[in-house]
């Protein structure tokens, strides 16, 4: 099983804190994996990394493409070109193999499956943000994540929540429908729903462990009390979390192949 | 007594909200003033709003700058020209008044006191609040605020902190010096090192008025915990108020008159 999924979005927005939280911390200690997601080397190139995962008794590589943060400088114009060309080069490299006359199968796959967009916590989507999404939307699986989501209060959250759909509805941008799952098992169904209507979800990741009455989680420890990120009235994290590692990566990783893909294919072949 | 503060520093980053903490949320109800502090009508000019305060019986009218945010855009060169402009046009209106043959006195005193410059959290100054400094430090008295405080752990806000003043010492930018004070009251002495010692101040704003314990106060109220932006242990924020309202308003303007003011007219009249 083989998942690609890229990391999008301004510096400082958590992006390999949450990389180190969706693993569980002790996969990405920076000291054990330098380069991608060590923040005190600053990337200016996009870099992959891959990890073999077991969920659910199933071996998952999993690939991240961690790329440095966009809307660094002063002018940005363009900063999201090295981005749509490693994509586009992942396209061509599968075409380039699946072309082949003599060409051994299966196919490895490194073309990205998914790409999250962290989003900063504000009053509405920055034109940054919105040129980005423009570019990308028709190219790959567009999930705009809200980050570090502890900023905001539960009333800024909801309405952060709907400007941000708002935005993107006028905008046309097509970001990634989660479609609702048909499991024989009911229960699954609903907490799909439940998860669903969390969507734009608002994240706060934590590679610190805590310990609270007896029970360790990772978190953030403030004055006034501590975010457990695993906790859904904390954060959408979980939501997130189960909705890309266990019910929608076969899915995300179809409409890449089929839609996407196919786009790319067509469009080279047919000009 | 006249004090004029501008607040410079990228959208969303709580200025307004600020502004409203300072002075007791109830003198700016963005309905009873609108314009300058009423986010939802975005302000695309420099605009200036006064009150008048008392605080501890001295009549003060206190006229606030806010700025629409800067780096809104894609390119943002040049962004903080609109800023210059507005101090040097100041400073060109007291250099009028004053020089008349027929002058009233006391002459109308228009010029930025201070300036504060919000600083989004993060790893560490981005590029264009670099420029923004740079541009600004020889002109007015310039006071960096880390904004929303309550987005970083404590060790967070620690390092940030040493990287800001680091990036601030290595780029030659000079920012407003608070003097110790020296007055008869040890007490007051020893409580201002304190207050020093917490710079660059990190802050938490609030118009939100909660309850805790029969205690009323403002703050932000979030799932696991309350903020409270007048609790020293929470913020900066009740460090930066005392010494910008009570022990360093004279210093700011005397600094504003004897210093700046003075490069302006001697650049303005050698040349
Ligand atoms: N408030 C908050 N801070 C976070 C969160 N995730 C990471 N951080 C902090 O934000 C800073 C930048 O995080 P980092 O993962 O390096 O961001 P990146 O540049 O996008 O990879 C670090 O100090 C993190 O501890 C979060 O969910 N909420
Ligand atoms: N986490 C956090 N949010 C804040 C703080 N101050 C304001 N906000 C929120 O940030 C958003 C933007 O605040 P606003 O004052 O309009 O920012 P401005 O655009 O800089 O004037 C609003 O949702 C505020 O409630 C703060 O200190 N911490």
């Amino acid at each position: 099983f083989e998942f690609n999924l890229m990391l999008i979005g301004e510096s400082s927005l958590g992006k390999s804190t949450f990389i180190n939280s969706l693993f569980l911390a002790e996969l990405y200690n920076p000291e054990d994996f330098p380069g991608t997601f060590d923040r005190r080397k600053k990337t200016t190139y996009i870099d992959s990394t891959s990890v073999m995962l077991s969920e659910k008794g199933v071996n998952l590589r999993l690939s991240i493409v961690d790329t440095p943060g966009f809307g660094e400088s002063i002018d940005n114009s363009n900063c999201w070109q090295p981005i749509i060309d490693f994509i586009d080069n992942k396209y061509e490299e599968y075409l380039n193999a699946e072309s082949k006359i003599n060409r051994k199968l299966p196919i490895v796959d490194n073309r990205i499956h998914c790409c999250l967009h962290f989003i900063a916590p504000g009053h509405t989507l920055k034109q940054l943000d919105i040129e980005v999404m423009k570019k990308l939307h028709d190219r790959v699986n567009l999930i705009p994540v809200i980050a570090k989501a502890d900023t905001m209060t539960q009333d800024e959250i909801k309405t952060f929540k709907t400007n941000v759909l708002n935005v993107i509805d006028e905008q046309k941008i097509q970001i990634y429908e989660f479609p609702d799952i048909d499991d024989d098992d009911l229960e699954n169904n609903r907490t799909n729903s439940l998860l669903k209507s969390k969507l734009p979800f608002a994240i706060v990741g934590s590679n610190t462990t805590l310990e609270n009455d007896g029970k360790t989680f990772r978190g953030r420890q403030y004055p006034w009390g501590c975010v457990n990120i695993d906790d859904l009235s904390h954060c959408d994290f979980m939501a997130l979390r189960t909705m890309l590692i266990r019910t929608h990566m076969q899915d995300l990783k179809d409409v890449t192949n089929n839609v996407h893909y196919e786009n790319y294919r067509f469009k080279k072949l047919a000009y």
